[in-house]
């Protein structure tokens, strides 16, 4: 019901301890938590690569995974698609032969590069789908 | 280390052995479609006006985000003393909505050679095009050139520069030469000058045979030629930040696949 979960979700908020969680958080217990589907933040540093020589800008960037399990119940605080509640279903039903769903990017953002090429010229770049901004069940 | 996962239990915090970090150039060399990593023979060209340039679109394009990209952007911008780094204009800025690419072309002419009477004064430019990813379009492309204000014979003059595609070239008589654009400047007039060579640079991305650069001239009022140094061009003599380059907007006309490794 909707109704009872906007309800649960106002007491929610208005629960002191509630609000170090974060956005998003939901009330699984701590095992689930841990391996759910959700962003991991992970940061490519092309200073590190030693590319600093020609790589102008940036930096580095941050590049983001998607990593856990896709089981019921798919967690509220996750963008899961149709599909991917009857592939649960139907892992279910068979769990030898049908895989869960994937936990894969939902949202991903585009970057800027800025290098040089082998005659000096310099390319500024867009390249789109650089960085994981969420993740869900697929 | 390379990877940082900040929430994980596990923490990949750690260095990649050599190995490792080699299959990771490899795979962000990959991602960023690059055969291989460049090597930039660079000098002084760091320092030079096409990278400025190339900074400020940047920074144009990650306003938004400024703040993680100051540190580098002052880094750069410190390394200059004297005023006047190319700015984009607005319309470089409505190219730039459009594109997916944009990638600046440095002088490749170190030498003056020896034109005939008639033509000592012009000058020419060459820019390397070769190296532009395939399924790239030439959706804008401009040639830019520093003019300074000028403060001695010619100080009330009025200037006819004009720029010229090089259709062919001759052993035993002048080039063939195509008139892009003719400009009056004024001689006390200060900034960076863009002529547009979109049709041009199309030709050259198409047959790169017909790259043979361009060259510029400048008539005084009354018709005389004169050295666009008088005139107060910006050429190799100049300062690093107002050297001449060229800038060419691209879209993507391909959809690009990565071939498996």
């Amino acid at each position: 019901s909707t109704g009872k979960r906007r309800q649960q979700s106002r007491n929610r908020s208005n629960h002191p301890q509630e609000a170090h969680k974060g956005p998003g958080h939901t009330d699984y217990n701590s095992s689930d938590q841990k391996t759910a589907c959700r962003k991991h933040e992970l940061y490519v540093s092309f200073r590190e690569l030693g590319w600093q020589d020609w790589i102008i800008a940036p930096e580095g960037y941050a590049a983001n995974y998607c990593d856990g399990e896709c089981s019921f119940p798919l967690n509220a605080h996750m963008n899961a698609t149709n599909h991917a509640i009857v592939q649960t279903l139907v892992h279910l039903m068979n769990p030898e032969n049908v895989p869960k769903p994937c936990c894969a990017p939902t949202k991903l953002h585009a970057i800027s590069v800025l290098y040089f090429d082998d005659n000096s010229n310099v390319i500024l770049k867009k390249y789109k789908n650089m960085v994981v901004r969420a993740c869900g069940c697929h | 280390g390379n990877l940082v996962d900040f929430n994980n239990d596990l923490q990949l915090h750690r260095r990649l052995r050599t190995h490792e970090k080699r299959e990771m150039q490899k795979e962000i060399l990959s991602i960023l479609g690059l055969p291989h990593r460049p090597r930039p023979h660079l000098l002084n060209g760091k320092y030079n006006s096409a990278p400025l340039f190339m900074l400020n679109l940047y920074n144009t394009i990650n306003s938004e985000e400024r703040n993680e990209v100051d540190g580098i952007l002052d880094q750069y911008k410190s390394m200059f003393t004297t005023p006047g780094p190319p700015l984009a204009t607005s319309q470089d800025n409505a190219y730039l909505n459009d594109a997916d690419m944009v990638m600046s072309f440095v002088n490749l002419v170190e030498y003056d050679r020896e034109l005939s009477p008639h033509r000592r004064h012009h000058k020419e430019f060459k820019f390397n095009l070769s190296q532009i990813p395939e399924g790239e379009a030439v959706t804008a492309a401009e040639f830019r050139i520093y003019k300074e204000c000028v403060s001695s014979t010619f100080r009330n003059e009025t200037f006819l520069l004009s720029v010229f595609q090089v259709v062919g070239e001759h052993p035993d008589r002048d080039a063939d030469l195509f008139l892009l654009e003719s400009r009056h400047l004024w001689a006390v007039e200060e900034g960076w000058l863009d002529f547009d060579i979109t049709a041009t640079s199309n030709l050259w991305v198409m047959s790169p045979h017909h790259n043979l650069g361009l060259q510029i001239s400048v008539e005084t009022s009354s018709g005389q030629n004169i050295s666009p140094r008088e005139a107060g061009l910006v050429g190799r003599d100049g300062a690093l930040e107002r050297q001449p380059f060229m800038v060419a907007f691209f879209k993507v006309s391909e959809v690009h696949v990565r071939t498996a490794r």
